[in-house]
């Protein structure tokens, strides 16, 4: 039995938001550590991995190890259905085939249940964990998320050059070109504000934009963002929530 | 051009 309780509806909304646009279809895994999930979207070259810990939750029971396969673009139309500040319950039984969706107002005594039918996917588990990363960066996610709106009109492609003092973006394309640097610094007011920059060996990696654009939709779930680079290995651009993660995996194109 | 490798080139399935 699973019945896992948010204070507030809005953080599983804005967590499904975050990659629904990308991915389709998702097994949530649920076990004692919360609900964690893995997909990867169509084209095969992004990769979410979600993991909303216990501590995210007001209540958290789950008795066994339950997967919940569920279409994002349903889940989301009945997430649309409760309002921010209702507490949202789901609910499903330990071999299910659907799931069931509590909001509750609280003030006006207001209850709404939906069920979302569930379903059988296939889908790999990859491994994901012990990657070793040459760089990090951890910068406003909203200022990331500017950044490759801005760049994106240039070019499909974005290029990320780090070294010891410097982050910078650049984009080339038909119309011309543009360039963001970001240097580190420590913002004692307003520690989000901070741009932190841990360099093992500097990279210089190209990123579809396309993709980058799916990946700035978390930047409403937490505001700073983490980007661990590598060259040939996938890049990890990270959101933290206040228990667990949302990460996306983006392989850098190569020049043949 | 440069080419897009997919993401299950680099990571293995559990």
């Amino acid at each position: 039995m699973l019945e896992a309780k948010f204070e507030e509806a809005s953080l599983f909304k804005k967590v499904i938001d975050s990659f629904k646009d990308c991915v389709q279809l998702v097994n949530f895994n649920c076990s004692e550590h919360g609900i964690a999930a893995q997909a990867v979207d169509d084209s095969r070259v992004l990769l979410v991995s979600l993991s909303i810990g216990t501590e995210s939750f007001q209540d958290f029971r789950c008795d066994r190890n339950v997967t919940l396969g569920a279409d994002l673009s349903s889940l989301s139309k009945i997430l649309r259905c409760g309002n921010n500040n209702d507490n949202l319950t789901l609910i499903a039984d330990d071999t299910p085939d659907s799931l069931l969706l509590l909001f509750e107002d609280t003030k006006k005594d207001r209850i709404s249940e939906y069920s979302l039918k569930l379903m059988d996917i296939d889908a790999d588990f990859l491994d994901i964990e012990g990657m070793q990363y040459d760089t990090t960066i951890t910068m406003p996610s909203a200022e990331f998320a500017k950044v490759v709106r801005d760049l994106n009109q240039l070019s499909d492609s974005l290029n990320i050059l780090v070294t010891k003092d410097t982050v910078k973006f650049v984009a080339e394309g038909d119309i011309g070109s543009g360039s963001v640097i970001v240097k580190p610094h420590t913002d004692m007011d307003k520690p989000d504000d901070s741009v932190k920059v841990e360099l093992d060996k500097p990279v210089d990696l190209t990123f579809g934009s396309k993709y980058l654009l799916d990946i700035i939709k978390g930047a409403g779930l937490s505001n700073q963002i983490t980007i661990k680079l590598s060259s040939e290995t996938p890049a990890l651009f990270e959101f933290g929530l206040q228990s667990g993660y949302l990460q996306f995996f983006l392989a850098p194109k190569f020049n043949e | 051009m440069p080419s897009q490798p997919t993401i299950s080139k680099f990571f293995k399935a559990r």
